[in-house]
C-alpha cells in the first residue's frame, strides 16, 4: 500500500 | 530530519554552487548540457509551488526558493549572458525535451496518489528529476575534454542521489508510515543513471585523469 507522500523532503 | 538527508541536501546544494561557480568565474558553460538544467528548472517548478499553500520549515522553504533561483539563475547564463552563452554546446546539446517530458507527464497522469492539478504536478517533477540528467550524461560521452568542474558537478548531484537513498531506507527503518513507491522507484532509476557515469569517474580519478566517458 502505498501512502501519499509526506511532502517533507526537496 | 537526518543526517542522510541532510548529507543529501548539502551535497545537491554544493553541486549547483560549483556550477554556479564554473560559469561566474570561467565565463564558460562548456559541457553543460541547457537541457538539463532547463528540465530541473521545470522540476523544481513543478515540485515548489506548494510553497504558496504548505509550510514544513525555515530550511525547507528556503532551500526550495535557493533551488529555484539558482535553476533560473544558471539558465538565464546559459540562454542569455552575451559572453557565456558562446561556450554553449549547442549542437551537441541535441537530447529533445519531448522524449523526457512527454512519458513523464503521461505516467504522472496514470500513477498518482490522488487527480488533482498540484499532485498531478509534483509527480510529474519526480519523474522528471529521475531522468533530467540524460542530455548532460548524453553531452558528455560526446564531449571528448570533459572539465573537472564538469565531472565534479555530476559527480556531486549522484552523491546528492545516492544519500537520498540511504535516507529513505532509514525513514523505512525508523518511520512507521513511510511507503512511498513512487518516490522510491523514480529514486533508484535517477540514482542507477549515475553508475555507469561513476565508475568511469572512480577509474579516471584513481588513474589521476581528466575524465573520459567511452563512446
Amino acid at each position: 500500500d502505498d501512502e501519499e507522500a509526506p511532502k517533507d523532503e526537496l | 530530519m537526518n543526517l542522510f538527508r541532510l548529507c543529501g541536501d548539502m551535497f545537491h546544494l554544493l553541486s549547483i554552487m560549483v556550477l554556479l561557480l564554473k560559469i561566474r568565474a570561467t565565463r564558460s558553460c562548456r559541457g553543460i548540457s541547457l537541457k538539463t538544467q532547463e528540465l530541473y528548472a521545470l522540476v523544481f517548478v513543478c515540485r515548489y509551488l506548494d510553497l504558496f499553500y504548505s509550510f514544513i520549515s525555515v530550511y525547507n522553504s528556503f532551500m526550495k526558493v535557493t533551488f529555484l533561483a539558482t535553476a533560473f539563475s544558471i539558465v538565464r547564463y546559459m540562454r542569455y549572458d552575451k559572453v557565456v552563452k558562446q561556450t554553449y554546446d549547442r549542437e551537441q546539446d541535441t537530447f529533445r525535451y519531448v522524449f523526457l517530458i512527454a512519458p513523464c507527464l503521461l505516467l504522472a497522469l496514470v500513477l498518482n496518489h490522488r487527480f488533482t492539478l498540484t499532485e498531478v504536478l509534483w509527480t510529474f517533477s519526480i519523474y522528471l528529476e529521475a531522468v533530467a540528467i540524460l542530455p548532460q550524461l548524453v553531452l558528455m560521452q560526446r564531449t571528448q575534454n570533459i572539465d573537472n568542474l564538469t565531472a565534479n558537478y555530476v559527480a556531486l548531484l549522484g552523491a546528492y542521489r545516492g544519500f537520498y537513498i540511504l535516507n529513505w531506507i532509514y525513514r523505512f527503518a525508523t518511520e512507521r508510515h513511510y511507503r512511498q513507491w513512487i518516490v522510491w522507484i523514480s529514486g533508484v532509476i535517477q540514482t542507477a543513471l549515475y553508475a555507469d557515469f561513476f565508475f568511469y569517474y572512480a577509474l579516471c580519478w584513481k588513474a589521476n585523469k581528466r575524465l573520459q566517458l567511452p563512446a
